[in-house]
């Protein structure tokens, strides 16, 4: 099983190579495999080498709240198109990004939803806009959940007035 | 396989029966805060198995049970089922079946249950069907909100279980 | 130094039963002193009990992200009250906030600016319409921050195009 | 005592020089993911009398000085000056004084520098002049990014230094 591990470690490490740059519009990243006092790679850990555009090499603690939650993302889809699981949850991870990160999120969630489903909780109306459907959750009675739905491919944009338009 | 509908009843802030129809591509989920939205995701990892309370943000297993509201008493049962679509990639004895329902009940006397098509089986069943697909409830297939900087800040051995759901 | 720590216990817990309710619309919450095996107050832990409007008492621990900013954001701001401090800095404390609840934020944090200086860090539009003034960092040179300033007092909103409308 | 300006040269992302001049009231600041607004805050904890590098998001406190850029190479300090308005509330030393100005030095050999009015003064002179105001750097007027949901999170032991400031 160290030979899958190093194999799966490898793949996705070219595909986070791939991934980062497209999020991030240039700059690189890499994992390293870290095998302090040991040489056995399933003990191993893994570090993130991230460098966004222009900016020098640094340790990912530096990074800003957004570089860290794009860098994450990267490294999330990265997994995804390498073992693409039958579905994804995420829950506002657009929260830290600014508008024109939120733009590239976005793009890259609709190609990679061809190959998977995904289940986005967001307050964005960017990320609502990029969706096949979408639920309003609301709470009319006080303490109580119901849900409101919009098929948006075939419903008209959101209207403004309505329950779902935040 | 395919996610194709959730029922939620009983579960944390959704008193009254619910269903999200899931469609391909992206479901966006939108609403005020506190309106229920992270509820809905912490009631698909209660369907897949998920055994910590503290992880779906309670105390005891309980505290998932609706405990009422200003205008409703509490209720004495949570139910949510996880319909999937079969698309081939399904642990072999669920071959035949078109349609794949989860169902995973808990009582407010301590009691659980669960389902599958129906049939009540164990909670290692539900973790065997899920287990093959990626989709296990502590993997990359599910963020909590605000966890999303935790990948980076985490320490490096944290982070080898990313690559070994991959292998 | 007992009766001092009660005292500023009792003054904050009576102060944030008043912002609490102004945040939230309504609702109640309290802090609570623990003394788990120890009568000494100084030794104890400090409980909140927060309720929203409409639903029932339950642990903090259940409430949703936005409740949770909502309900440490009174308590900075009961602590504040009470004891201004010369000035307060949030980095970003409106991001897990819905509209409604960013309008809330920034009616309050207008009331509390005439007390003491704030210092916003911010992606919300809304935030920054209601600051007296405003900085724009910018990274036109890859890696290299720089500021530009704009004076909200005197100057019209920003215009749309401008280096600072986001 | 109220703000006044804030000097940064040399720290973090700010190579070149940069002033804010803070009036009464709100001062927001904004602008793109990863262009240094979290920097200021640091900036402005660090000049305070911050202590530890991790709680500056580095491994050691050399990292706070500017380690270079695609055009630039590294420079060997980093200095950040807090200028202050004395309005009555300061401690009876500096009573005379209008401004206080706050500067701390770090060199690339390690070497650290305080002045409060251009006289080099000790760490426990900076700390003593903020300690008495309420903006200790661990006291609830300084928010970081992401740590908003922290005060409710922790445990209840852990809360007891907010009252304790107030105290
Ligand atoms: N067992 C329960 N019974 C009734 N209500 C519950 C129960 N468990 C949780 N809740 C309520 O659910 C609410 C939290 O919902 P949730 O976390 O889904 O909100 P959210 O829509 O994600 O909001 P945000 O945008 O702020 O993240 C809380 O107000 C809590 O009181
Ligand atoms: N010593 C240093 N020298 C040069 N650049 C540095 C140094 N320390 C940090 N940086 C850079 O500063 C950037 C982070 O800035 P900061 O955290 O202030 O961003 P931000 O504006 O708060 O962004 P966000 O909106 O994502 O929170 C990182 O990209 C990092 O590379
Ligand atoms: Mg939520
Ligand atoms: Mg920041």
């Amino acid at each position: 099983s160290r030979d899958r591990f190093q194999e799966a470690f490898n793949a996705t490490n070219a595909m986070f190579q791939k991934v980062f740059p497209r999020l991030f519009r240039g700059g690189e990243a890499r994992l390293e495999l870290m095998l302090e006092g040991t040489d056995d790679v399933l003990e191993s850990g893994i570090d993130i080498i991230s460098q966004p555009p222009g900016k020098k090499l640094q340790s990912v603690q530096l990074l800003s709240g957004g570089e860290k939650a794009l860098t994450a993302v990267s490294l999330v889809f990265s997994i995804f198109l390498i073992k693409p699981s039958p579905f994804c949850v995420l829950d506002e991870v657009d929260a830290p990004l600014d508008e024109s990160n939120v733009a590239r999120f976005n793009e890259l969630l609709r190609e990679i939803s061809q190959v998977s489903q995904f289940i986005c909780i967001t307050h964005s109306k960017k990320t609502m806009e990029c969706a096949d459907r979408l639920y309003g959750v609301t709470m009319e009675e006080p303490g109580i959940s119901k849900l409101v739905s919009v098929d948006l491919r075939r419903a008209e944009k959101v209207p403004e007035g309505s329950i779902i338009a935040p | 396989m395919k996610l194709s509908r959730l029922d939620i009843v009983g579960f944390k802030s959704f008193a009254d029966k619910v269903t999200l129809n899931f469609s391909d591509g992206i479901t966006a989920v939108v609403g005020p805060n506190g309106c229920g939205k992270s509820n809905i995701v912490d009631g698909i990892r209660w369907v897949m198995g998920e055994q910590s309370a503290k992880h779906l943000r309670g105390g005891k297993m309980e505290d998932v049970i609706f405990s009422g509201s200003e205008s409703r008493g509490p209720m004495g049962m949570a139910e949510v089922t996880l319909t999937l679509k079969n698309d081939g990639r399904v642990p072999s004895e669920y071959a035949n079946y078109e349609d794949i329902a989860v169902r995973r009940r808990l009582f407010r006397d301590g009691q659980s249950e669960y389902y599958i098509n129906k049939t009540q089986v164990r909670l290692k069943d539900v973790h065997d069907l899920f287990l093959g697909t990626g989709v296990g409830t502590r993997a990359y297939s599910m963020i909590e909100q605000g966890r999303i900087g935790f990948i980076v800040n985490s320490k490096p051995e944290e982070r080898r279980f990313l690559i070994e759901e991959v292998a």
